[in-house]
């Protein structure tokens, strides 16, 4: 298990919420 | 509706996360210091985390709501200059269904588009301004979003998930809003995307500073770093000020209902995933 790996996909997940609108 | 009920759940789901496992995990790893108070350390660094994200929320509020007492132009106003501009009859294309939904009264409406359109370019600069400045306050945010991420992903993977999709309900009527605000700032629907973008960089970078910052690679170790405290601090701040307060504002009753009952079984799975 490497935390570092799910943070920055959780964290890219959470960001692409931004531009949701779009669809 | 059904995204106030996921948001309750979530409020349910924060409250009992903090209260039932990371502030105890946080005070049990504390007892290895006799010398102090057992819980000052973890006390001050979840008040660290309330209070830097209710500053940064104070600070650039302010921005936001002027953004939003300048209105844009009533729909009847822009279908007024519409017709103007094309000798009275509407394009192609350019019929009701664009920003009107159907809803205006043409006819019926003065003819006043020079002068609105005057005063809609004195408004425009502040408008700009108010983008930009939320934009900084949405990178921040995003900021500290990455922070509580990786620091939840620290303490377990099971926390990480939990962290991650409260957070994402959380953020989509936000990220929401802060698009829409953009657009009325100027930008284009793709300029406005690639801000966003930019404020999704942040959200990382808050994630690389709490793997940073913890100074530890195996989660065991983490548990007794600053992370749990301030990611307490943090979610507190997210469940009762920002997302509690307009649930509250539900007036329906078998609304609120559903959503009490969703925000009690938010804090009973915590419960039940904690023992």
């Amino acid at each position: 298990y490497t935390p570092w790996v799910f943070s920055l996909l959780g964290s890219m997940v959470i960001g692409l919420a931004g531009i949701l609108p779009l669809i | 509706k059904f995204l106030k009920v996921l948001l309750s759940f979530a409020v349910g789901g924060l409250l009992g996360d903090v209260f039932l496992h990371l502030l105890p995990e946080a005070w049990e790893g504390e007892k290895n210091t006799p010398s102090e108070h057992p819980s000052l350390r973890s006390g001050l660094w979840v008040l660290s985390g309330i209070l830097i994200f209710t500053i940064v929320e104070k600070i650039f509020s302010g921005y936001t709501n002027a953004d939003e007492e300048n209105p844009q132009p009533k729909c009847v106003e822009i279908a007024n200059c519409l017709l103007r501009k094309t000798g009275g009859k509407i394009p192609d294309g350019h019929n009701n269904s664009e920003g009107c939904a159907g809803a205006c009264d043409i006819e019926d409406v003065p003819n006043g588009c020079f002068l609105r359109e005057r005063e809609q370019k004195q408004k425009e600069q502040p408008k700009k301004v108010a983008g930009y400045l939320n934009l900084m306050a949405n990178s921040i945010d995003n900021f500290t979003h990455g922070l509580a991420v990786a620091g939840s992903f620290l303490v377990s993977f099971r926390h990480g998930v939990l962290a991650t999709f409260a957070i994402l309900l959380h953020e989509i009527p936000h990220e929401v809003g802060d698009f829409a605000i953009l657009l009325r700032s100027g930008f284009s629907r793709w300029d406005a995307a690639r801000a966003q973008l930019l404020t999704a960089g942040a959200g990382l970078l808050g994630a690389l500073v709490a793997i940073g910052g913890s100074g530890v690679t195996s989660a065991m170790e983490a548990r007794t770093s600053w992370i749990m405290p301030f990611t307490a601090g943090g979610f507190l701040h997210i469940a009762l000020v920002t997302v509690l307060p307009d649930l509250l504002k539900e007036e329906e009753k078998v609304e609120s209902i559903k959503q009490l009952l969703a925000l009690i079984f938010g804090i009973l799975l915590m419960a039940l995933m904690t023992a």
